[in-house]
């Protein structure tokens, strides 16, 4: 553990926070695309299959399971509790699109042609792009409330920072993982246009909205 | 179960 894996962590885990916090206060799901949270419980759930295999730390494993109980918890307000607010018309990215082509990568392109380790593979990739859906929605209404901006805002930073903890590994432990490292890179490359609109409005007290 | 590569991160 070090600094810039804490707080990737601590970040990934505020998101999450201000996600719910927004739907419960607000008791709305306007804006919050469903589908890319059903792809980030895909993510979840094929990555942390390792819960029955292995045992790394106590934290480890509360993290685990509360990003897994969390993200169904966030797919039942949208989907059937909040499900009147929910904006399905605009959710409408093809998800076939990103589950196809990153199932047959992971078959391809892995550490180990063995089960677990594809399909950690394939959380791996599914990962980097699972935010589309979301980003889609913003692009086809034009905009984002400034709660769901802050929520991207953290989501995006955590693996930012978790690209500064691999450098980090990589010079003080010589870990080097290439897989996480690219899917890595191009998660944290997909939100660079967001985080210039949030430094930019969000950050000046504007919300973000897209011209027509 | 096949073997499995510890993954430390989350």
């Amino acid at each position: 553990m070090n600094i810039f894996r804490l707080c990737g962590d601590m970040s990934h885990l505020a998101a999450i926070i201000i996600l719910l916090l927004k739907m419960w206060k607000t008791r709305s799901v306007a804006g919050i695309s469903g589908k890319s949270q059903i792809l980030f419980a895909t993510v979840f759930t094929a990555r942390y299959l390792d819960l029955f295999t292995s045992f790394i730390s106590i934290y480890n494993t509360c993290m685990k399971v509360f990003f897994i109980g969390t993200v169904y918890f966030t797919i039942y307000l949208i989907y059937m509790k909040f499900k009147a607010t929910y904006d399905s018309n605009h959710d409408s990215f093809r998800v076939e699109f990103l589950i196809v082509p990153v199932g047959g990568l992971a078959f391809l392109v892995n550490h180990e042609f063995a089960p677990l380790e594809i399909i950690w593979t394939f959380s791996i990739y599914l990962e980097s792009v699972a935010i589309l859906p979301q980003l889609f929605m913003i692009s086809k209404t034009g905009e984002a409330e400034t709660i769901t901006s802050h929520y991207l805002f953290a989501l995006g930073s955590y693996r930012a920072l978790y690209l500064c903890n691999w450098i980090y590994r990589y010079y003080a432990e010589g870990f080097f993982d290439l897989i996480a490292v690219v899917a890595g890179v191009v998660q944290t490359i997909l939100y660079c246009d967001f985080f210039y609109l949030y430094i930019t409005k969000v950050m000046k007290g504007k919300k973000i909205s897209l011209p027509a | 179960l096949s073997e499995f590569l510890p993954h430390d991160e989350l």
